[in-house]
């Protein structure tokens, strides 16, 4: 369906993968 | 800690510069709220680089940011 998108948890010193989609 | 400021931002690429304002941005919201400060420091970081390097500045309007965030979060639980 049309879920939206949910921002990943972001957590210190881990990459943050929340741009790869854009 | 020196502050972040937006040459060193520009400088860097940009998922570093999420990831640079990310890092300042998570101790911030865990002192709002520690129990989804990651959830909501993944939610703020979808905001433009410009928008969250002034809200690092200005406590007022990132604590706005978080309760919007809380509100969204909450809205989409429900």
């Amino acid at each position: 369906g049309s879920s939206i998108s949910w921002p990943p948890e972001f957590h210190p010193g881990v990459p943050w993968k929340g741009l790869q989609n854009i | 800690q020196e502050p972040l400021t937006a040459s060193m931002v520009a400088a860097a690429l940009p998922h570093e510069q999420k990831q640079m304002i990310g890092e300042r941005l998570y101790p911030l919201v865990y002192e709002i709220h520690s129990q989804l400060a990651n959830k909501i420091t993944g939610m703020l970081l979808e905001i433009d680089s410009s928008e969250l390097l002034l809200m690092l500045e200005s406590p007022e309007s990132l604590h706005a940011k978080v309760e919007e965030a809380l509100a969204v979060l909450q809205a989409h639980q429900a």
